[in-house]
């Protein structure tokens, strides 16, 4: 029978997830998903910044044959005229869809998503995401400035809404729209959060009490840590209110009382980012999909939250390689399955904190992003790419990674 | 299958020290790049010298090293590179893809 593809993609989101072991952060309703799923907990990406990873997971090669290091280029007329995964999928009868930030927007993808090449029609974008680099966040003088801290009230934003919220609304009318189609779909959806600045709605603070925050277990650079493996943190040091604190070039440190209302405002981000892929998911569901959809939760890379008095990406410490990767696989990995009860049911974290969840099944090999793409195209049934050979800039179709589906025969109990 | 289960993760700099554009430096500015091990018990890195013109890494040309042994630093925070005798480790980064 025909299996569906969701593929999700959270921005900058480390392994700080409830099914990752995190004590303090709250996102039941990834924990819930992977309570069903094949969790991956030693995976990582190839480069810790957007492009890079995105376009090196999604075609399966890695930075050096992409050729991908920044933002400025697109690697079918830069390095190679690769065959991404939606573009596989594509062109083996699926309906693929694109809904917020899947291929990093831009040069990177040819300013269209990639479109028409991995998907069937123009990749969305939520409106809203306009405002993001603008002065949104109310500041103590009562004036609007483009802070790294933003909880907003959400209503009081343009439009009464934040880019994750319409990317998810717009998910969710395109399951429906498919739901009864016979044409199997892969739609991947690019969540912004909890990539800075924490535009956020401001609830979700209230998760994360700041007295009860506490600093990076290592917040000071490390003595033989070599300079050229330090990144200063340009992205967070250019927000207004980070720029008021005056810090050092390029050590710091930012002032604690500061550091931990930064953790506190990305696990705050984190939560907000759960909930959209709850009501995704619940959505999901109630459509009558789960049992016919495999779904995949990913992040492009992770973040440092003050580790070795580091801030954001831009290194290579498993604090920003690191990702979470899940894979649900119905009929294959369904745990915990109780007849007539929803698969995915809506968790709101902020009525229902104490709910948890756990993980059936883990995986603790090592396991790397340019695994998902043969992983998800085997289980999907369409049979992964040929591994590549030495050299494959003229190669169309083959992958840098390893079919993880065999490990899925191999589980470790949670 | 029986080798050694390994993630390879690569940055690029401009310069041996931290500086503006350290975080994303263009293509062009690109001088060193960080080759990163990582396997169940240690994450080797070595930053070598990188030509952008060419895409080219030169394995002579080593500008730092780390070395975490992660069952007894899991945060990474103790190098150990100049300690060790990690030729072993040389080796598999000889053998990158």
């Amino acid at each position: 029978r025909k299996r569906n593809v969701l593929f999700i993609m959270a921005d900058d989101l480390r392994t700080s997830l409830g099914c990752y072991g995190d004590p303090v952060v709250k996102s039941p309703n990834i924990d819930q998903l992977a309570s069903k799923s094949q969790v991956f907990l030693d995976a990582y990406a190839q480069q810790a910044v957007c492009a890079p990873s995105r376009t090196s997971m999604l075609t399966s090669r890695r930075p050096d044959t992409t050729r991908l290091y920044d933002f400025n280029s697109y690697w079918r007329v830069h390095s190679g005229n690769y065959t991404t995964m939606p573009q596989y999928f594509k062109s083996r009868g699926y309906y693929t869809m694109s809904v917020g930030k899947v291929f990093h927007p831009g040069i990177a993808s040819n300013h269209t998503d990639d479109y028409p090449y991995s998907w069937s029609i123009p990749a969305y974008h939520p409106a809203s995401f306009r405002f993001e680099k603008e002065k949104m966040c109310k500041g103590e003088d009562g004036k609007l400035h483009a802070n790294l801290l933003c909880a907003v009230n959400v209503t009081e934003q343009p439009g009464g809404t934040l880019p994750d919220m319409e990317s998810t609304d717009e998910a969710v009318r395109l399951l429906k729209t498919r739901a009864s189609d016979d044409v199997p779909f892969f739609l991947a959806v690019g969540f912004h959060k909890p990539h800075i600045p924490f535009r956020i709605p401001q609830e979700y603070l209230s998760l994360y009490p700041i007295d009860q925050m506490t600093l990076a277990p290592d917040p000071n650079v490390p003595k033989l840590l070599p300079p050229v493996a330090y990144n200063p943190w340009m992205d967070v040091r250019k927000r207004d209110d980070v720029q008021k604190l005056n810090v050092s070039f390029p050590y710091g440190p930012i002032p604690k009382d500061f550091q931990l209302r930064i953790r506190q405002h990305y696990y705050a981000a984190v939560s907000y980012m759960d909930a959209q892929v709850g009501r995704l998911l619940s959505a999901l569901d109630e459509l009558g999909l789960a049992d016919s959809t495999m779904v995949v939760f990913t992040s492009d890379h992770g973040w440092s939250l003050g580790e070795h008095g580091e801030w954001a990406k831009y290194s290579n410490f498993d604090v920003t390689t690191r990702v979470p990767l899940i894979f649900y696989v119905p009929g294959v990995n369904r745990f915990n399955e109780w007849l007539g009860e929803f698969t995915f049911s809506f968790v709101d974290v902020l009525t229902q904190s104490e709910l948890s969840f756990k993980n059936a099944k883990v995986g603790r090999n090592v396991v790397e992003l340019v695994d998902v793409f043969p992983t998800v195209s085997y289980m999907a049934g369409l049979g992964a790419p040929e591994p590549c050979p030495d050299v494959s800039f003229q190669e169309k179709l083959c992958t840098e990674g390893h079919n993880l589906a065999y490990t899925f025969q191999h589980r470790e109990q949670g | 299958e029986d080798e050694e289960a390994i993630s390879f993760s690569q940055y690029p700099r401009p310069a041996d020290t931290p500086q503006v554009n350290s975080d994303l430096p263009d293509l062009k500015d690109i001088k060193v790049m960080g080759y990163s091990l990582r396997s169940w018990d240690y994450r080797y890195t070595l930053w070598l010298g990188f030509n952008p013109q060419t895409f080219q890494v030169n394995v002579s040309d080593v500008h730092a090293g780390e070395l975490y042994m992660l069952a007894g630093d899991p945060g990474q925070d103790e190098n150990i590179y100049s300690e060790p005798d990690h030729s072993v480790m040389m080796r598999k980064m000889a053998s990158l893809p």
